[in-house]
């Protein structure tokens, strides 16, 4: 179990490394074992060094910086074992536009292996999806499905 | 494509009964703050099994039962199924097409099915069992819950105690 | 001690019910002391209650419903005592388009009371603002400072 | 208009000396992801006598000082002044305008100045006391902190209290 645990480790430690370069466009990133003798109680720490900027604690990122070495670590495991279907609730809040590029760029590798599903209040994150899920109120406190074709073409057919 | 629709019926701000299939690639869940996106997402949670209230944003598990409006009455059950595709075997069943149910009523405990067959919380979790769905790292993300992933204590890295698992 | 405290939470209790009712467009919110019999330990509990909807302790809202009852109480304490400037940063990630334009309405009322600055992505806030602070890493790691004429004219003046 | 400058030197991001001239009214802060927006609001919170090196997202007190980058050597001090108008008398000195400034070398505590005079932290404290900068409920509200004002805990109710007193 210790040596399983090992391995998948290691295969993390290795994606989460790769898929930071690419959603920050270079730098790196580090996971490491707060205390290696035993390994399966230890915890985790992350340090990360955006480019040209220095290796630190992820503790001294900004908002946006720590969301997005957050969205590496999960890709990471991610690789390690595809679920078949993935829901993601609003990750994309404190990214700035560049940043949601990077976010929907990295998603985009995924979706032929998995069924995304994906809240964003984001223009740009709901423009790359494949299809639209339109929740409404109408009614007050009785939330109704409305599906709705990209490209702004609202047809509003209800789902009941 | 695993993940073919999810029915909500009386399950927390959907009254009426809601049926949302679910294509393959990338879907988008929009809408105006408290519409109900993130309830789809807790929906989902519960029917794979869901026992903490907390996770669900509820005290008691009741909670999740539409309680009503100005202009509504409350209902008294609360129903979520998830339709499933079984073409690639991926669950350890017979049929090319699994529903999993589950039900709950005011004072009630909650009731699970299989295909419309009564079964128990661990038969929905041996269906599920290494097919990496729901309790898989990250495969479902609360709102507000990513800086959380970046926590370094033993107990918030699950993920890699059940990847190697 | 006890009679300045119960004044001013008095104050507070009715700030942040009329102020719930402009941002939400209706409805009712309340202040509730867990323990009134021990006013100066107690904890505060908070109800809500959108258009349409059950009144219901804050746990149950949604992301930007919490947001926007924060804003609420924010405002809510600002009435009784206005600090000379305030410091916002990026209260405003979980609202949708309309609520923003709710927040940023509010905030115009107290404009001329005190200096705000207020940090943010979004460009319905951003445009809203009366004058713009851009920040920018020209030299990776290294802050600078441009103004940015508002209406879209960059004129990347550096402040250094 | 109470606050007319911020200038920051060797402060976290800002290694190059930085003014920054406040108007009337509403400003935004606006630029990407850590470009520095919120280490603006930290030398806002710092110069204002912050102790607590956990609401500066910093580990140490000298954490603060420009550590340095790929191209750039660290500095060994930071500094922030902070430049108010005092024609309304809402501080209680005699001059129209004031200088706060707070200094930190590494490997050594902080110094304060009140127009360029050294002063100690308490000097500081007095010079805000009842003007309702800085420790005023909310009057600074940290980026993911809003939620955190709806917690019923009485120790995070501090704004009716500071309010009261
Ligand atoms: N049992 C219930 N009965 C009726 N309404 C409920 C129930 N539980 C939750 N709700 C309502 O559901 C709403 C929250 O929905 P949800 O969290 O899905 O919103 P959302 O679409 O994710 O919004 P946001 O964009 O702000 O995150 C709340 O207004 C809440 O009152
Ligand atoms: N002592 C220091 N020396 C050098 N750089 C520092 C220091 N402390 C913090 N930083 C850098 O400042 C950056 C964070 O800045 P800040 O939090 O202000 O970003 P931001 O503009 O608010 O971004 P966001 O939009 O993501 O919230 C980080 O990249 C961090 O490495
Ligand atoms: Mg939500
Ligand atoms: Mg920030």
């Amino acid at each position: 179990s210790t040596r399983r645990f090992e391995e998948t480790y290691a295969q993390v430690k290795k994606n989460f490394h790769s898929s930071f370069r690419v959603l920050f466009g270079g730098g790196r990133a580090e996971l490491k074992l707060v205390d290696p003798d035993s390994v399966l109680e230890s915890g985790i720490d992350i340090l990360a060094q955006p480019p040209g900027k220095k290796l630190e604690h992820i503790s001294l990122l900004s908002g946006g910086e720590r969301s997005l070495v957050a969205i590496a670590l999960l890709f990471a495991v991610y690789r390690v074992k595809p679920s078949p279907f993935c829901v993601l609730d609003e990750i994309d809040a404190a990214l700035d536009d560049k940043n949601i590029g990077q976010f929907i760029g990295m998603l985009a590798e995924f979706a032929d292996k998995s069924q995304f599903l994906i809240i964003s209040h984001n223009k740009k994150t709901v423009t790359s999806a494949t299809s639209l899920l339109g929740v409404t109120m109408e009614e007050s406190g009785v939330s109704k499905l409305v599906t709705i074709k990209l490209k702004n073409q609202e047809d509003a057919k209800v789902h009941a | 494509m695993i993940l073919k629709s999810i029915e909500l019926f009386g399950f927390k701000s959907f009254a009426d009964r809601t049926k949302i299939e679910i294509r393959d690639g990338i879907s988008a869940i929009i809408g105006p703050n408290g519409c109900g996106k993130s309830n789809i997402l807790d929906a989902i949670k519960w029917v794979l099994g869901e026992q903490s209230t907390r996770n669900l944003r509820a005290e008691k598990m009741e909670d999740v039962i539409f309680a009503g409006t100005e202009q509504r009455k409350a209902l008294n059950v609360a129903e979520v199924s998830l339709m499933l595709c079984n073409d690639d075997n991926l669950f350890p069943v017979e049929m090319s097409e699994i529903q999993v149910k589950r039900r709950i009523y005011r004072n009630a405990e909650s009731e699970y099915f299989i295909n419309n067959a009564p079964a128990k919380l661990k038969d929905v979790r041996e269906l599920f069992f290494d097919t990496g769905i729901g309790k898989t790292a990250y495969s479902i993300m609360e709102q507000g819950k990513i800086d959380a992933i970046l926590s370094n204590k033993p107990e918030d890295r699950r993920f890699i105690f059940e990847e190697a698992a």
